[in-house]
């Protein structure tokens, strides 16, 4: 089964 | 005072229909040198990055930065009401609480004009890094749309493989796999037909079907598709505006 990551995990907040 | 025409109201249609269907509520910056927005989908996995230049509008005027919260299924429902080749201008004041949208037929002398309340959207803007990528890859987007639409009925997930000469994607679900296979080539008669690979590291990256499915709606802007893949990073899809254009970070699924 594969783990959805989330685009959070990777782009910080500005 | 912002005040932006569009000579066919058709392109900021196509650039509405390219994003609505995944985030609904959008803050739209209004600048000086154009228009940008950004939003991520529910699940957080898909983000949306708009950009329109000063070039892909008629005339465009905004003396001061104001940013519009837009719910993308009402203005789509004020977009249909105007006809693809009206002129389309908007229209706000410094403060706004309310944009207004001008179609006119210069022809027919006819003007319709609709006023949408905006909202209050609370969503930080990501930074988004520019990344060195592993991959770019540059093919006609009506064929990326094909494949995607085709794999995503095997699969719940769309494998994506890129060796020094080869693009390979791959779907293999309940019923069945599929597996498409592209090699780079120039079209010297019709280069957006091209295909064009860089590649400097080779990847194998799975994503779900379902955000795919979405990013390809982006589709009716542009003849192609940039598409850059990282092992560690979101791939990046992006479709050209004239000036400007429209991107979707997609996170991957990886190995548990």
């Amino acid at each position: 089964k594969r783990k959805q990551s989330t685009i959070g995990e990777f782009f910080g907040k500005k | 005072m912002l005040e932006a025409k569009f000579e066919e109201a058709s392109l900021f249609k196509r650039i509405i229909d390219g994003f609505k269907d995944c985030v609904q509520l959008v803050n739209f910056q209004c600048k000086e040198d154009g228009i940008i927005a950004q939003a991520v989908d529910d699940s957080r996995v898909l983000l949306v990055s708009l950009e329109i230049g000063i070039e892909a509008f008629q005339n465009y005027r905004c003396d001061h930065p104001v940013t519009l919260g837009i719910d993308l299924t009402s203005l789509s429902k004020i977009l249909r009401c105007g006809n693809n080749t009206d002129n389309l201008t908007l229209i706000a004041d410094d403060t706004p609480d309310s944009v207004l949208l001008l179609f006119e037929d210069t022809k027919k002398d006819r003007i319709a004009e609709y006023s949408l309340k905006l909202m209050d959207i609370d969503a930080e803007f990501l930074k988004i890094e520019d990344l060195a990528y592993d991959c770019t890859l540059k093919m006609p987007s009506p064929e990326f749309s094909k494949i995607v639409r085709d794999l995503s009925q095997l699969s719940d997930s769309i494998n994506i493989m890129i060796t020094k000469e080869t693009i390979k994607f791959v779907a293999d679900g309940d019923i069945g796999s599929g597996s498409v296979i592209l090699k780079p080539f120039v079209n010297m008669d019709k280069p957006q037909e091209s295909i064009n690979l860089n590649m400097d590291q080779p990847v194998d990256l799975t994503f779900g079907s379902k955000y795919l499915l979405d990013i390809v709606k982006g589709s009716a802007l542009s003849d192609n598709v940039g598409v850059r893949l990282s092992s560690e990073a979101p791939a990046l899809f992006q479709f050209d505006l004239k000036s400007g254009y429209l991107q979707f970070f997609l996170a991957p699924k990886f190995n548990d």
